[in-house]
């Protein structure tokens, strides 16, 4: 069963169109096997992206160096993934 | 455990994909002059395409929703189990309800990726498309609401089997997507059809694959407005609305896009609710409530179907 131990999900705000372009280029960054959640679009949506534990750095340095806002949506992945699986163990139990 | 009925079925909690089919049949059993399985063809695994059918009499014209034909969106599979339960509670109880099961059959399909729900439980609960593997590549499966007859292939879907959204080898290539297609077609009278995923709270019309406003989309506006005024009305959750092309992106390939051009007039998609914190991992006390303000929106949408024949 894949797990997901230490990723991350970043919420980040762009403020415009210069910024959704770099997101752009960031999701087409193949070996940082980013999972966008929610895609890069427009600056008036937020942007969803899952980041594995080994993409933390680069990605948080790329947003940091470009000045890109972002908030930490989901701290750490697996944490709520054990939390709604023994959620669906109590309630079945 | 099993539940014995479904009065003791949680729904308020996430479900297997056994569990849930447990729960469409003992809802036909509990329901017989309501309520119908039908098997509209099998998944690429193997698995049985469950829909239900609630009808109250022959020939009708139908409305058709799906919820889960991305897997890893659990709310929506959640919600149409909450929906099939209401559409039988409800049955002669609201008026509104009442009048729209007496003039038209009503398809629900809760399950609309077995494969992919299924592997979101067992092997990767962030797991989005269907599990067809493709020829040539190390990646499986097809992002379904890219694999539709409806603009595929042009911008909006991508053509690399790794990508998430990866529109397949060909329109309907993905059987979960081709039984729909043959379902809608043999059917021939369906007025509605309603796609539902989540998550970011949108309510969207055709079109995705191009700029050019489908010729409703006055109709569909008006719709969407009151549908979404209905939804918010519950619990103050704030809809977007409008054609998927303005609201949200360009998406080739898209369910309702094709609906629309079969002729069904009443094509929507869902986006259901964000809090903000989990995305696809929506809190399972979460579920109610979306499904609720949800339920509203339906409402508005079947019962302006019902008023407006065409």
């Amino acid at each position: 069963k894949e797990t997901f131990v230490g990723h991350q999900v970043l919420r980040i705000t762009a403020k415009n169109e210069a910024e959704i372009v770099l997101l752009k280029e960031l999701s087409q960054l193949e070996h940082l096997e980013l999972d966008f959640w929610r895609e890069p679009i427009d600056e008036s949506l937020p942007v969803d992206v899952r980041v594995p534990f080994h993409s933390l750095q680069p990605v948080r340095s790329f947003l940091a160096y470009n000045e890109i806002h972002y908030d930490i949506m989901i701290e750490d992945l697996q944490d709520l993934l054990d939390t709604e699986q023994q959620e669906m163990m109590s309630s079945r139990a | 455990l099993q539940p014995r009925s479904t009065d003791d079925f949680n729904y308020a909690s996430y479900h297997t994909l056994s569990e849930i089919n447990s729960f469409i049949d003992a809802l036909v059993q509990e329901n017989p002059n309501l309520v119908s399985k039908i098997v509209i063809g099998q998944s690429y695994e193997g698995r049985p395409l469950n829909v239900l059918k609630f009808s109250t009499g022959a020939n009708r014209p139908g409305i058709w929703i799906d919820t889960g034909i991305h897997s890893r969106e659990w709310v929506t599979q959640a919600s149409g189990t909450w929906f099939a339960k209401k559409i039988v509670t409800d049955y002669g109880r609201d008026a509104a309800l009442t009048a729209i099961l007496d003039s038209f059959d009503i398809f629900l399909e809760i399950v609309t990726n077995p494969d992919g729900f299924q592997f979101t439980h067992t092997s990767n609960r962030m797991w989005r498309k269907t599990r067809k593997p493709i020829s040539g590549s190390l990646c499986v499966g097809v992002d379904p609401n890219r694999n539709w007859d409806a603009g595929f292939g042009g911008a909006g879907s991508s053509s690399s089997p790794c990508s998430e959204t990866y529109r397949g080898p060909y329109a309907h290539s993905e059987p979960e997507v081709k039984a729909i297609v043959d379902f809608v077609k043999s059917h021939g009278n369906l007025k509605a059809f309603v796609s539902i995923h989540s998550y970011s709270q949108m309510l969207l019309y055709p079109y995705g694959y191009t700029k050019t406003p489908c010729k409703d989309q006055a109709e569909l506006h008006e719709v969407a407005q009151r549908a979404v005024a209905a939804l918010t009305s519950l619990y103050g959750t704030k809809y977007e609305y409008g054609s998927i092309i303005n609201v949200i992106y360009q998406a080739s390939g898209g369910t309702i896009d094709w609906t629309y051009n079969q002729g069904v007039k009443y094509s929507f998609t869902f986006e259901l609710r964000d809090t903000g914190r989990y995305g696809f991992l929506l809190p399972a006390n979460q579920i109610i409530p979306t499904a609720q303000e949800t339920w509203l929106s339906l409402m508005v949408i079947m019962d302006h179907t019902k008023n407006n024949s065409y």
